[in-house]
């Protein structure tokens, strides 16, 4: 139950952030 | 305060810590890396293996909340978790530089990278040179490497003539200020060998086995067969979004021109090393595109004294 089944990870997103 | 022990384990030390019950894995690798005298501490990580898989410590979760044998003393191995674009720029202190020499050495001499017969050649050549300095033939007598692993078992093939490569390789080929003597030399090991690419093998929907890659630069498919070409790339910049689902692996590339690559792992423990994996690599990809922070300005000056 604890174990998450889903993960994601936004590349473009994560690009976005630092550029800000 | 309450404490366990913990034993690290280096690629040429073994140590022990007392670890309190409350400390979270920043507190232990901190620890670790203050004691190694590492700067370099973003390459490296804690890693266990829990079930065949390999993980890694994460730094805000509890150590003892990780999936660990509670057994004493709690083992982690001290390993690099994430390998540079470019060795001889990024690497900067020689602890560093050590630390990787020793660790693709033992993974090309395992196997575990492929690198090949030529490069492994060459590269054995470095090490005996990087460990006993320029050949001698005064003291450098025949069989002195004898006792030595330098190179795969694969390459030691009785057919392939080898010790003859390494003989010429070696007063021909490295002398000092040629070729790749100095500085920098060490770490040449993982671009000539896989570039640092972890890999595992995901299996497509179709079932045909594939080999998933990644590193500095992106994610790579490969067939089985040929582990030096990926039959696709995605470098990070091309790449929208990764995610994952149970043991279902998504890579979604910026051009909705491309299509959706989706590949099915053995475990879902898999998937989350993956990502963990690339969410690491893509961070490092992006700082490396940034103005290098004081200290690893201050590192590299030094280096350059």
């Amino acid at each position: 139950w604890h174990q998450r089944r889903r993960g994601n990870y936004g590349v473009q997103a994560a690009w976005r952030r630092l550029r800000r | 305060p309450k404490t366990f022990t913990v034993r690290i384990v280096t690629m040429d030390a073994e140590m022990e810590f007392n670890c309190e019950m409350k400390w979270k894995g920043k507190d232990l690798f901190d620890l670790v890396c203050r004691t190694l005298g590492l700067r370099e501490t973003w390459f490296f990580g804690l890693q266990y293996t829990i079930k065949d898989t390999v993980a890694w410590l994460k730094t805000d979760k509890k150590v003892l909340d990780h999936d660990v044998s509670k057994e004493e003393p709690v083992t982690f191995h001290f390993l690099a978790k994430f390998y540079p674009e470019n060795a001889e720029e990024e690497l900067v202190q020689e602890i560093t530089q050590h630390l990787f020499f020793l660790q693709v050495k033992k993974q090309i001499l395992d196997e575990k990278i492929y690198c090949p017969p030529e490069a492994s050649v060459l590269l054995a050549s470095y090490a005996v040179q990087a460990k006993y300095g320029d050949y001698d033939p005064s003291v450098h007598k025949r069989g002195f490497l004898a006792q030595e692993e330098l190179l795969p078992k694969r390459v030691r093939h009785p057919m392939f003539p080898v010790w003859g490569g390494i003989a010429t390789e070696g007063p021909e080929g490295i002398t000092e200020g040629r070729g790749p003597a100095g500085r920098g030399r060490k770490p040449r090991a993982s671009a000539a060998a896989d570039g640092g690419r972890s890999l595992s093998n995901p299996q497509n929907k179709k079932g045909t086995e594939l080999l998933l890659g990644v590193d500095a630069l992106g994610l790579h498919i490969y067939d089985p067969e040929n582990r030096l070409t990926p039959k696709i790339s995605f470098p990070w910049n091309e790449i929208r979004n990764i995610s994952y689902s149970d043991k279902e692996f998504t890579i979604k590339p910026l051009d909705k021109k491309i299509d959706v690559f989706k590949f099915n792992s053995s475990k879902l423990r898999v998937n989350k090393l993956i990502l963990q994996l690339c969410i690491g690599n893509h961070d490092l990809f992006m700082r490396r595109r940034k103005a290098d922070s004081l200290e690893v300005q201050q590192m590299k000056a030094q280096a350059r004294e």
